[in-house]
């Protein structure tokens, strides 16, 4: 069973075309190992990407020398699949 | 098991316990719902259809869910709706006259490899589970898959990518099976795919953005669907063709649908309420099946008064 301990979902909303091919391009980075969950389409639109904790500092460190806007929508991804898991074991029981 | 009667559609399940629910549903309305199998998928798992049926072979409507496994809520809406539909034959005069018209065929687990795959090692699977020789990554995006403008934008060709469109169209066992299914019926009237997330209903075209020739059409009967479906919990849709309200996609289902003929096909976007993404909490479960019936109903009333 894979974990995603520290994993964290970042809401990102890119103002214009730039920034999208900006995350088009963290996109490919394969070493980063991003899960998109809302690709990048059309400046404003939000877009959710799923980020390894190894990886959290070093992506919000490059939004932010892009200048380019975030939050934090999940900030602990296992806290959720725990709370899931559980609630599927209880619903069992 | 959860024996029938108290199955707890609020709460997410494993693949087993679905088809086991499924089994119950047959038992306990022998008379409308029976179970076809379509087919296995990549890892042997069957691939079971619940027919609803008053009687002979009708022109039907096709329904289905969890093409991406992680998308958990659609499953578990699917399984709701076959409830509901079984419960309100001979209640509601509404699905009363529908499944006396119309034949209902739903998947709710079009992806059996990759849900259980979710469920036991890696709760972000979205694709098939297809071993794929020359590559050590695994899957196919299976809603790139079909045979829409195979292999154009918006589909990688990339076997480590989610968005991997395969070899070849229908490469992946799970949607020739379909596929093969639909055609061979030869009847289906409507094509309607449950996803999440991001509450929007949409219809063709994904793979180019042109579009199709009963856009006003349908068009209009998303909007009702929105419509209704918002009435219920207040949760906002975004309605229009694929390719201009997320981004253009080749491969995929509806657009497959729409191209061999079945003229109302649409694909849900069920929700998240912007907090959750794909782990939605059970607790909204019920909600969003509620809310997603009503837009489902819509359409299908609609295509129960406008035989083609």
């Amino acid at each position: 069973q894979e974990t995603f301990v520290g994993d964290q979902v970042l809401e990102i909303i890119p103002s214009n075309e730039e920034q999208i091919t900006t995350l088009m391009q963290l996109e490919a980075e394969e070493h980063l190992q991003l899960d998109f969950w809302k690709s990048p389409t059309i400046p404003r639109q939000r877009v959710h990407v799923r980020v390894p904790f190894s990886n959290v500092q070093t992506v919000k460190v490059f939004l932010e020398s892009q200048g380019i806007a975030y939050s934090i929508m999940v900030e602990d991804v296992q806290v959720l699949l725990d709370q899931e898991r559980e609630e599927m074991l209880l619903n069992q029981r | 098991r959860e024996r029938g009667g108290n199955f707890n559609f609020g709460a997410y399940h494993t693949l087993d316990e679905i088809y086991q629910e499924m089994d119950n549903l047959v038992a306990e309305h022998p008379g409308l719902v029976s179970k076809v199998n379509i087919g296995s998928s990549f890892e042997n798992r069957p691939m079971n259809v619940l027919k609803f049926s008053t009687g002979g072979d009708k022109p039907a409507i096709w329904l289905d869910a969890g093409i991406h496994a992680r998308e958990w809520v659609t499953q578990a809406t699917a399984l709701w709706t076959a409830n509901k539909l079984a419960s309100d034959y001979g209640t509601d005069p509404s699905i009363t006259s529908l499944l006396d018209t119309l034949d209902i065929f739903l998947l709710p687990v079009t992806n059996p490899d990759g849900y259980a795959y979710s469920h036991t090692t890696n709760r972000m699977w979205r694709k098939t589970r297809s071993k794929l020789s020359g590559s050590f990554c695994a899957g196919v995006d299976p809603n790139r898959n079909w045979d829409a403008n195979f292999g154009g934008p918006g589909a990688s060709s990339s076997p480590c990518s989610d968005s991997y469109h395969g070899p070849k169209a229908n490469s992946e066992v799970e949607v020739k099976s379909i596929v093969d299914f639909i055609k061979s019926h030869g009847q289906i009237k409507a094509f309607l795919t449950l996803h999440s997330y991001s509450q929007l209903l949409m219809y063709p075209y994904g793979y180019k953005c042109t579009k199709p020739a009963n856009s006003d059409e349908l068009d209009e009967v998303a909007q009702k669907a929105a419509k209704s479906l918002t009435g219920l919990h207040g949760t906002k849709y975004k309605v229009g063709p694929i390719c201009s309200v997320i981004y253009q996609a080749s491969g995929g289902s509806i657009d497959w649908a729409y191209d061999i003929g079945i003229k109302y096909s649409f694909a849900f976007e069920l929700r998240d309420t912007g907090s959750y993404g794909f782990l939605l909490p059970a607790k909204q479960i019920l909600p969003t099946a509620e809310e997603t019936w009503l837009g489902l109903k819509t359409i299908m009333e609609h295509v129960r008064d406008h035989p083609y």
